[in-house]
């Protein structure tokens, strides 16, 4: 189930239709404060269903619209897809890849679609349940994160723990 | 589900103790099950005694071991259990050059099973990964990706830009 | 006591102003004060507009971007209200070099009236420093200084031994 | 008031006797993780009268005395003196340089002297009170505190103006 491309438009500093595709072994994103990689994780995690919009660093579900600059408008639609190999059926569907895609308006409406075909959020998040995957688990380790296990109380890194079991 | 955590557990702390020796070379890293508050299910400890020190609390250790002691842990979960793919942001900005190497060594291990994404500003962990892209804001406020490819010791290790995606 | 909070409060709002352009070439950075709770002093808001973009929350930052929002705040109660000294601890961990050729230029300008001293493992800021001073653990779990002095551009900014204390 | 000199015994990995002298200027503390820089700023902010052991990164006062490595004992006493310059009169005393000494013994008995005569804690206090300095002020910012004021509440920055007003 690796990445295979991630495509994003509108959403937050990538306004123009942006493509990724992912390779096998170890991928480095590098680049100047401010330029937009951090933004580059939350659109993964979006699409992999995260719906608390204070972990995107925002505070409403649009806030990772496009916002617009001196010299482009704002845009009214964000819109990320997110591909997978699928070879080994971990995902409980039929395909060798599959295609998780999200979409937000300015009101906060949500469109889903999963290989093209519309869908709820939920079907997205059931999708990955099995999987640990969805958008916090201990395979995402956001910007000045690594040690939050380490604040965390007792408890609340069995939690953790009990995630990965 | 209570046999799975304990086997989790077990299979957790002995890993941790593993990597634990290795990114500090000696010393001894491991998980306890202590009782917390009353009648709540036992909480997740994290042990770290460093080589050649006594054991001290985990609020003593330095920014930089902290975040060794984290990733350790953090590795461990995903040796046990595996997941197709993780990501990285800026996890090893604390660490010195010889504890980079360390880590990336750590890295490398890890993207023989699993697919790596790191977000980095470190030249070490650049110059360890298989794939570059940069995130450049050549228009303000706007993201672009190139695709880089990381041209060794020719100048100092700063990638050069391959093609613009 | 009224008066003088009201002073500080005008004089660090606009040298914070002058600080942030300096070191994000452009943008508006100003301070507000804030009615927070029913009945209590009004609070102080940190207003960031980056160069090019929409004024957006302090959330939304990158991590690079909030550091240097914070250090033209201390910079600037450090300029309105001088101290003798001052001791940083890898305050600019977060910046690439573009970041951190800025940060050094202020801290030039502050050294000007104030003792600085800096805790630092970015060689950037190490070629800045009039002096330099290596802590060591010969003696695994005992620190002793060793001063150093940095010769420039001979073998990319490593700091030679010069003495031990 | 700038520094002069600085002497530990006993104080966290500063075993035997160790000597700083300090400069004009910008001084840079390097060295590998865990080698004992942020405990020289530890050192500092005790001399100058902190009395929370958590923001000393211990949970008891007696925590900062040397503990004790696989080849060497524990130490029963910790002492740091730090040396000011006093020139211009900021320390109303009437010497042109001003010592203040602090030691602790395992139990938590302090003691306190002032170039050599013994004080109480109180004196030490004072003695920097008018100075804005103390161990918590915006001159001195610790290891991983840089982004503290943007993560204070409004009202919690006001203070922060205040103390400098
Ligand atoms: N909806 C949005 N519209 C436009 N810009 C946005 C939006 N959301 C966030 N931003 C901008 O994105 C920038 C942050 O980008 P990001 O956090 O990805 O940077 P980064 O490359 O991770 O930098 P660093 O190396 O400092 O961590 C901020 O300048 C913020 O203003
Ligand atoms: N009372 C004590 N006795 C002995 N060792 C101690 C004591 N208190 C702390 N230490 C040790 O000091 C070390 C931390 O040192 P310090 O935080 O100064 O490192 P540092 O040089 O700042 O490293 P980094 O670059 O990772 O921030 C820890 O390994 C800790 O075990
Ligand atoms: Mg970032
Ligand atoms: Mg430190």
């Amino acid at each position: 189930m690796q990445l295979r491309r991630l495509e994003l438009v509108g959403f937050k500093t990538f306004v123009d239709r942006t493509e990724l595709e992912f390779h096998p072994g170890i991928t480095a994103i590098v680049g100047p404060n401010g330029s937009g990689k951090s933004n580059l994780m939350d659109g993964i995690r979006w699409a992999l269903g995260e719906t608390n919009a204070r972990l995107l660093r925002g505070s409403r579900m649009d806030d990772i619209i496009f916002a617009g600059t001196a010299s482009r408008r704002p845009h009214s639609l964000a819109r990320v897809s997110l591909t997978l190999e699928n070879g080994a059926g971990d995902l409980p569907l039929e395909f060798s890849e599959v295609t998780v895609s999200r979409a937000v308006t300015r009101g906060g409406e949500g469109e889903y679609a999963i290989n093209g075909l519309d869908c709820r959020l939920r079907d997205i998040q059931m999708l990955f349940l099995g999987t640990g995957l969805g958008g916090r688990s201990y395979a995402l380790i956001g910007q000045g994160e690594v040690d939050a296990v380490l604040r965390a109380t007792p408890l609340e890194r069995r939690q953790w723990l009990e995630e990965a079991a | 589900l209570r046999v799975r955590f304990d086997q989790t557990f077990v299979e957790v702390d002995r890993e941790f103790g593993r990597l634990f020796q290795q990114l500090f070379e000696g010393g001894q890293g491991s998980l306890e099950l202590v009782e917390d508050e009353l009648g709540a299910e036992p909480g997740l400890e994290v042990i770290a005694q460093l080589p050649g020190k006594k054991r001290r609390s985990l609020v003593a250790l330095s920014g930089g071991e902290r975040v060794l002691v984290a990733l350790a842990l953090i590795f461990a979960m995903l040796r046990v259990h595996p997941s197709p793919f993780c990501i990285f942001d800026e996890v090893e900005a604390a660490l010195d050059d010889e504890n980079t190497r360390r880590f990336t060594g750590l890295l490398r291990d890890l993207a023989q099973q699993t697919q790596v994404l790191i977000i980095t500003h470190n030249k070490g962990t650049m110059a360890a990964a298989d794939v570059l892209y940069g995130v450049t804001m050549q228009e303000l406020g706007t993201s672009s990706l190139v695709s880089l490819r990381l041209v060794p010791s020719q100048n100092g290790g700063e990638p050069e830009p391959r093609e613009e995606l």
